[in-house]
């Protein structure tokens, strides 16, 4: 499991 | 932001405008998947929903209120403005066939069992497929016009090019997003066979029909 999913992309 | 991203952001946006002005040019939406519309709808309004709860750059919010907002206008066009030319004989692709499988993977395989994040996953695998409509479609009538072709090239494009901007995040930032990348990798494969037809026909002058 990723730590913060961190989505910047479009 | 890298060179791959932004030129596949641009492609994204190019494939959108190409759609609404051939739409509106010709004051027809035939030979469009009014489905694949309506799937790209979806995909856009759950994925942005966080335009509600963070603020990323000036770039992010506007490219996600564009985006969303030539989604619905097509929507528009093709089931109200020129509902009249819509082809729905042909758009008869059982879209259930992709939302329930794709609805229930989101909740299985994701980055966190939140509301927002897994509908941020449902967005990013209906994506992968929501073209399927539009290729089925083309399949059944046996041709495309080339300015459809033209959007699908885009279309496809874009996500291709996203690849490319995975592999440098994942060299250059030591990013990845294995949920991101696989759909990614499926939606560019699934225009693997399109993009073959583009380039030996459509570039060659030709229009794209298939072999009866």
């Amino acid at each position: 499991k990723a730590d913060e999913p961190n989505h910047d992309e479009l | 932001m890298n060179v791959f991203r932004l030129t596949g952001d641009l492609s994204h946006l190019a494939a959108i405008i190409i759609l609404l002005l051939k739409i509106w040019k010709t004051r027809s939406c035939a030979g469009i998947s009014g489905k694949s519309q309506i799937l790209f709808a979806v995909v856009f309004t759950s994925r942005y929903l966080d335009l509600l709860t963070s603020f990323i750059s000036l770039y992010n919010t506007s490219m996600k209120v564009i985006y969303i907002g030539c989604a619905y206008a097509t929507l528009y066009f093709v089931y109200m403005k020129f509902k009249a030319t819509y082809d729905g004989n042909h758009d008869t692709f059982r879209v259930e066939f992709l939302l329930v499988p794709v609805g229930g993977l989101s909740f299985l395989v994701n980055h966190d069992f939140s509301p927002l994040e897994i509908l941020w996953t449902f967005s990013i695998y209906l994506e992968s497929v929501a073209i399927l409509p539009q290729l089925f479609m083309i399949s059944k009538t046996g041709e495309a016009e080339t300015i459809t072709t033209h959007y699908l090239f885009f279309l496809g494009l874009y996500r291709a090019l996203y690849l490319f901007n995975w592999i440098w995040r994942f060299y250059f930032e030591g990013f990845f997003d294995m949920i991101a990348i696989v759909a990614g990798l499926v939606q560019t494969i699934l225009y693997c066979d399109f993009f073959y037809l583009y380039i030996t026909k459509v570039l060659k002058g030709k229009k794209l029909s298939l072999p009866a």
